[in-house]
């Protein structure tokens, strides 16, 4: 606190919040270890020295406390945690309230000497005797009936155990009763399955465009655009002559992704995907800059070699061709299907571009390579 | 970074810091191209906007930035969208300076690892960083070596959290070599077997509290994973800027 003290009007244990020198407020309770609770509101710093629930998520007592409830040590262990880690707060009087000391004595007796068999300390900032008696003037806090042993984070076992969420349906068995492998399938547990490898996702991961099943099941079928159209990424449609020009028409830009490839068996025959049609590049045209241009934009590096490749006779009547356009040096900063142009007539040297990219310079040390310095013993 | 000891200047010309307004470095970062950086998305939270930051490279001591160092304003933050606070998953950013820097000896990128290519468990790779050693935070930058650890063996160490594809685990048991607080953002490097080469592998993102009891590995946001996005957030932002 800017002073040594809170102000007066926080006499008694209203909590002051360091980060501005004021007597805290009551905030909602966001640390989903302990959003069970028979109250919902909290303040910071709590009982444990944390000076936010972010920290709090983050400290070690976080992950010590829910481990040890899966050894069964005492009924109320995480409620217990919980009256430290997010204490009660008084919404009229602001007042944080505590655990009361036989609730701390009970939990400590009870748990202490399991941490001690895993060489662990129980946390020193919960000496019972800063808490007041039950049944005395302060208030204080007892498990109410019905106080859940296990967390949200947690499974609760058949058997009343609790083992952590994590373990539940990982093929180990936690519970002693073996039920966190039990109705293991998707839909058991509220979640969807991919067709072909059976792995299950949540339902908020279908159609987000973002791929999770391994064979993208979970991003096909999300939209149906017409014939003249394709899909991005975020399942909007856009018409196909938009696909690849240069500018994006999709608002997460899916339009304009992978128009430029290296394809074919040496890797470095230039294919250009311009209006959801695929074209070769005529040679015609071609300089340098749209060389470097091509290995930038793959960021592949720059270029090590260009080279015309002639179409076999046959062949080059029935590929499509783009060539550059006549204006493809103005389009500063555009992509290289910007500087392209489909054109009545096919290429007539039917040589096509072909490119090899080197990866630049990077990941080399001139200075401070490990040396051992030599000193006489 | 616990356990590490202070680098010779140049010896990591991509590690560069995180700096904003009053605060001066908050996080780490790596440089992998004249006009980009990562880090990693936690840094930015509550601190989302460009204009906050700056960037600043060939530092060796945070206090003393001397010849060698260049200092870059950022024109744009991209913060992976699917960056989850509470699990700390998909915790990476790709920065945009507003200008190319000037590679010399002690302001260089690093390679990015290319499709599948990751290190070897038990392999030993190094992190650097300004953050926190454990009894205080230091001037100069600090280089430890940590061994690459196997993702069911670094889910023992954690039990209360999932570790992820997007993640990636070094350290030690005892935590005698970890990041810590400050390191975030920044490096963990491994040197290609022909020697001379150095890969990007990890950003320091999260991990026990590294001066408390319970000690263990450090978790990394895995950039193998995200190679893929960055370069397409870089192409983005290179050739279809509106």
């Amino acid at each position: 606190c800017s002073a040594p003290s809170c102000p007066s009007t926080c006499e008694g244990n209203g909590a002051c919040d360091p980060r501005n020198g004021t007597c805290s407020r009551c905030e909602p309770i966001s640390l989903e270890l302990c959003m069970n609770l028979p109250y919902n509101l909290t303040s910071y710093p709590n009982l444990l020295g944390h000076l936010s629930q972010r920290e709090s998520s983050v400290s070690w007592e976080s992950s010590l406390f829910p481990a040890l409830v899966q050894t069964g040590c005492y009924q109320y262990l995480m409620f217990y945690a919980c009256t430290l880690l997010v204490p009660k707060c008084d919404p009229v009087s602001l007042q944080r309230v505590p655990p009361c000391r036989s609730l701390c004595r009970d939990a400590k007796e009870k748990c202490e000497s399991v941490l001690s068999i895993v060489g662990l300390q129980w946390p020193e900032d919960s000496d019972c005797s800063q808490f007041p008696e039950d049944g005395g003037d302060a208030a204080c806090l007892l498990p109410e009936d019905g106080v859940d042993e296990c967390s949200p984070s947690h499974f609760k076992c058949r058997s009343g155990r609790c083992v952590l969420g994590i373990k539940r349906c990982d093929g180990h068995l936690d519970c002693d009763d073996h039920s966190d492998e039990e109705n293991c399938g998707c839909s058991e547990r509220a979640l969807w399955e991919c067709p072909a490898s059976k792995a299950c996702i949540k339902p908020s991961m279908i159609c987000d465009g973002f791929s999770d099943c391994p064979l993208m099941e979970d991003e096909a079928n999300c939209t149906v655009c017409r014939d003249n159209e394709l899909a991005c990424s975020n399942h909007q449609c856009v018409h196909r002559t938009l696909w690849c020009d240069g500018k994006k028409h999709c608002s997460d830009s899916s339009d304009e992704w992978s128009c430029v490839s290296l394809s074919d068996q040496s890797g470095s025959v230039l294919t250009v995907f311009k209006t959801a049609a695929e074209y070769q590049v005529c040679a015609d045209e071609w300089n340098h800059q749209l060389s470097s241009l091509t290995c930038s934009q793959l960021g592949l590096g720059v270029p090590s070699s260009v080279s015309m490749v002639t179409d076999q006779p046959g062949v080059a009547g029935r590929r499509r061709w783009l060539h550059v356009h006549p204006e493809w040096n103005l389009r500063n900063g555009s992509a290289l299907q910007a500087r392209l142009e489909k054109r009545s007539h096919a290429c007539h040297s039917r040589r096509r571009v072909s490119v090899l990219c080197t990866r630049e310079e990077c990941g080399q040390r001139q200075v401070g390579g490990v040396t051992r310095h030599r000193r006489k013993r | 970074i616990l356990g590490g000891r202070v680098s010779r200047q140049g010896a990591w010309p991509w590690q560069c810091s995180l700096q904003s307004g009053q605060s001066g470095h908050v996080c780490g970062c790596v440089l992998i191209a004249r006009k980009w950086a990562l880090t990693v998305a936690h840094c930015f939270e509550g601190r989302e906007s460009a204009d906050l930051w700056k960037v600043v490279l060939g530092l060796t001591n945070l206090d003393h930035p001397g010849a060698h160092s260049q200092s870059r304003g950022v024109r744009s933050i991209i913060v992976h969208p699917r960056y989850n606070r509470a699990v700390v998953d998909y915790d990476i950013s790709v920065v945009q300076l507003d200008s190319e820097v000037e590679e010399t000896a002690f302001v260089r990128p690093v390679c990015l690892p290319r499709p599948g290519q990751l290190p070897s468990p038990d392999s030993y790779c190094y992190i650097t960083g300004w953050g926190h050693m454990g009894n205080r935070m230091p001037f100069k930058l600090q280089e430890g070596e940590v061994r690459i650890i196997s993702l069911p063996q670094c889910q023992s160490y954690f039990d209360m959290k999932t570790i992820t594809a997007r993640m990636l685990c070094a350290g030690y048991e005892a935590g005698t070599v970890d990041s810590c607080m400050g390191d975030s953002g920044g490096p963990l490097v491994c040197e290609e077997a022909d020697g001379g080469r150095w890969t990007l592998f990890g950003l320091t993102s999260w991990g026990s509290v590294c001066f408390s009891k319970v000690l263990g590995p450090g978790v990394y946001s895995n950039v193998t994973h995200f190679t893929p996005w960055i370069r397409q957030q870089i192409y983005i932002h290179t050739y279809l800027s509106d």
